[in-house]
C-alpha cells in the first residue's frame, strides 16, 4: 500500500511534467503501471480459482437435488486432512490480505470481479464502490435504504440473514438434536453451550408432553438472574398455550450480504463466545466434517422474546472467520489460540441491566461476518 | 458462515398430543434462498 501511494504521485508528476523529459518519465510510469501489489494478484488468482470451484460444486449439488438425492454424511480423507491445517492462521492471513487498501481506480474492478464470481448484487450496496478501501470492508457492506423490507406481521419471525435455508424443524424430546446432514446430528445444547437455558426448557417441554407434574421452582435459588428471567415466564405460562422448540439453519454464500439482523423483537440476556476450529462451512464440509457446527468458532446470543426462549448462533468459517457484534464492539474473535490441545470453555457475558439485557427490534443490525 | 436460530414458538395442544404439533409454521423450503427480513415462519393467536 505504501509502495502504491508512492507510485501514484510519481505517475501524476510524470504526466503533469510533459516537455522534453516526457520520454524518460513516460516509459518509467508505463513500467510502474504493471506493478500491482502481490496481495492484489494473489486475491485475483484466488477469486478465479474459487469461482471455478464454486461453479463446479454448485452444478454437482444442483444435479443431486434434481435427482432427489439427499446429502448424506460421509467423512473422507480430505476432511481429515483439513484438521491438520492451521486454518485459523490461514484465516487471519486471508483477513490481512483482504484488508490491504486498494488504489481507488482498482476498487470498482475488484469488487465487480468479486460480485461476478460470487453472484453479489452490486445495485443494493450502500455506498459507491470507490468508498470501500479494501475487499474486507466491501465484504461487510451495508445495504441501500429500502433494499430490504422487514415483514411487519407481528405473528411472524423473519430471516436474520440472506442465505440458503439448509435445515429447519422442531426439536422434540430431551435430546434436542439438530440434523447436520442425513445420518448425522448434533445436540442444540452443544451448539449453544452447556450453561444455556435450552436443556432445561427441552426437559420441561418433554415433561409437559408426558403430562407429568413438575416443580420448576425448586432450583431457582441456585440459578443466576438471567436463568430466572428465562425460566419465570415459562413457569407463569404453564396454563397458557404450549410452546414448541424450533430451529433453522441458514448458510451464507461468499457473495451474500453478510450482516446479521434481529429476527424478532427480543431481549438479549447473555452472549457466549466459543473459540474453536475454522473449518469451511459449505455443503461439502457439512457432509464430511463431523460436528462441524459445534467445532467451529461461534458467537451465541441468548435471550427472550414474546414466545419464550430464543438463541442465535453466528458460526465462522475459514474465509469468514471473525464475527463482529455491534452491541459489544470490544469483543474480538478469531484470535490466536493460547491452548491448542484442550478446548477452552466459552467466554460468557451477561448483559446489563439485570433482567432486561439489551432490547432489540425486529430488523435491527446485530452482527457482521468479517473476512479473516 | 452460517446462522442457526433456536427458538420457542406456539404449538397447539391438540396437535401436539397427536404427535404432529404446529401452530407455528415455517414458510420456507429446504434449499430455498431467503433474504433478510422475509418471513421464516408464522403463527396465529
Amino acid at each position: 500500500t505504501t509502495f502504491l501511494r508512492k507510485v501514484q504521485p510519481t505517475q501524476a508528476r510524470a504526466y503533469a511534467g510533459g516537455g522534453g523529459a516526457s520520454g524518460s518519465n513516460g516509459s518509467r510510469s508505463e513500467g510502474n503501471s504493471f506493478l500491482v501489489p502481490g496481495a492484489t494478484v494473489a486475491t485475483i488468482l484466488m477469486l478465479g480459482a474459487l469461482h471455478a470451484r464454486h461453479i463446479y460444486e454448485d452444478k454437482k449439488i444442483e444435479e443431486a437435488r434434481e435427482k432427489g438425492v439427499e446429502l448424506e454424511f460421509h467423512p473422507d480423507v480430505k476432511a481429515s486432512f483439513l484438521r491438520l491445517l492451521p486454518l485459523r492462521s490461514i484465516s487471519r492471513l486471508w483477513g490481512s490480505l483482504t484488508s490491504v487498501e486498494l488504489p481507488i481506480w482498482l476498487r470498482p474492478y475488484m469488487y465487480k470481479a468479486w460480485a461476478r464470481a460470487f453472484h453479489s448484487n452490486l445495485e443494493e450496496v450502500g455506498l459507491p464502490l470507490e468508498e470501500y478501501a479494501s475487499l474486507r470492508e466491501f465484504f461487510v457492506h451495508t445495504l441501500k435504504e429500502g433494499s430490504r423490507t422487514i415483514d411487519s406481521d407481528p405473528y411472524c419471525l423473519v430471516s436474520p440473514v440472506d442465505g440458503i435455508v439448509l435445515r429447519f424443524g422442531e426439536l422434540r424430546g430431551t435430546g434436542a438434536m439438530i440434523e447436520q446432514v442425513k445420518g448425522f446430528s448434533y445436540s442444540a445444547s452443544s451448539l449453544l453451550g452447556a450453561s444455556s437455558f435450552l436443556p432445561m426448557i427441552t426437559a420441561e417441554y418433554a415433561r409437559e408432553e408426558n403430562g407429568e407434574e413438575e416443580n420448576t421452582l425448586r432450583d431457582e435459588t441456585k440459578r443466576s438472574w438471567w436463568r430466572i428471567s428465562l425460566a419465570s415466564p415459562k413457569v407463569r405460562e404453564m396454563a397458557s398455550p404450549m410452546k414448541g422448540l424450533f430451529y433453522c439453519v441458514i448458510y451464507l454464500k461468499p457473495g451474500d450480504y453478510h450482516r446479521v439482523h434481529s429476527p424478532v423483537d427480543w431481549n438479549v440476556l447473555v452472549r457466549r463466545h466459543f473459540t474453536g476450529h475454522l473449518f469451511p462451512m459449505n455443503e461439502r464440509a457439512a457432509r464430511t466434517i463431523r460436528n462441524l457446527y459445534i467445532e467451529n468458532e461461534r458467537v451465541v446470543l441468548e435471550g427472550q422474546w414474546r414466545e419464550g426462549f430464543i438463541a442465535l448462533a453466528a458460526i465462522g468459517a475459514t474465509n469468514i472467520g471473525s464475527i463482529e457484534l455491534y452491541m459489544e464492539p470490544t469483543l474480538r474473535t478469531n484470535q490466536p489460540r493460547k491452548k491448542l490441545l484442550h478446548p477452552l470453555p466459552p467466554d460468557e457475558r451477561v448483559y446489563e441491566p439485570e433482567g432486561i439485557g439489551i432490547m432489540l427490534k425486529k430488523g435491527d443490525e446485530i452482527a457482521g461476518f468479517n473476512m479473516g | 458462515s452460517t446462522v442457526v436460530l433456536v427458538f420457542q414458538a406456539p404449538i397447539s395442544k391438540a396437535a401436539s398430543e397427536k404427535g404432529n404439533s404446529s401452530e407455528f409454521k415455517f414458510c420456507v423450503k429446504r434449499g430455498e434462498r431467503i433474504r433478510m427480513g422475509e418471513a421464516l415462519g408464522k403463527w396465529h393467536e
